[in-house]
């Protein structure tokens, strides 16, 4: 699967 | 944003604020391990870095900040503030084989060598495994506190939450991350003993006894 790296998680 | 990571994030903040008020409203930190909450400290800290690079939305700006505050807030009540209350001789873990290892493993495995991810991948490495010198103490205790056990349960219901939207987030948008996840099973594993206990022995009523 492709890995979208965005910090939007606590 | 989906159901699981917001009750799991309302979930972290109640185990937080818990434990906050607990110690706080007994002015005292018995049972408590300082270890933990200086590990928890430590894991927004490096975690939350981004407030100062990026913004995501209100809500995640103002729950780092929460945390944050709440992590030190404990963790000055522990070692100042009730310090008489601290109970050094139960809170004995050896961090040390904790903090070096995950900071090794930190920057072996992590998806991008800079600073901030790896700082980042250290405090996702760290979280999973911070609450053993709390379950470590306990043990030795043999016994928490009733309200103890709801801060417990509370953070450990936070992260198996995170599990059901990681598996959400994948099915519905393709986003995964292996390191959290794996971080996370684990983290949540090492509840898992204290959950059968919690829920089997409704020890709502006594203290919990291993």
């Amino acid at each position: 699967g492709h890995l979208i790296k965005h910090k939007d998680e606590l | 944003m989906n159901v699981f990571r917001l009750t799991g994030d309302l979930s972290h903040l109640a185990a937080i604020i818990i434990l906050l008020l607990k110690i706080w409203k007994s002015r005292s930190c018995a049972g408590i391990s300082g270890k933990s909450q200086i590990l928890f400290a430590i894991v927004f800290t490096t975690r939350y870095l981004d407030l100062l690079t990026s913004f995501i939305s209100l809500y995640n700006t103002c729950m780092k900040v929460i945390y944050i505050g709440c992590a030190y807030a404990t963790v000055y009540l522990i070692y100042a503030k009730f310090r008489a209350t601290y109970d050094g001789n139960h809170d004995s873990f050896r961090v040390e084989f904790l903090v070096v290892p995950v900071g090794g493993l930190s920057v072996l495995i992590n998806h991008d060598f800079s600073p901030l991810e790896i700082l980042w991948t250290f405090s996702i490495y760290l979280e999973s495994v911070a609450i053993l010198p709390q379950l470590f103490m306990i043990s030795k205790t043999g016994e928490a506190e009733t309200i103890t056990t709801h801060y417990l349960f509370c953070l450990g219901l936070y992260r198996a939450l995170y599990l059901f939207n990681w598996i959400w987030r994948f099915y519905f948008e393709g986003f995964f991350d292996m390191i959290a996840i794996v971080a996370g099973v684990v983290q949540t594993v090492l509840y898992c003993d204290f959950f059968y206990l919690y829920v089997t022995k409704g020890w709502f009523s006594r203290p919990y006894r291993l």
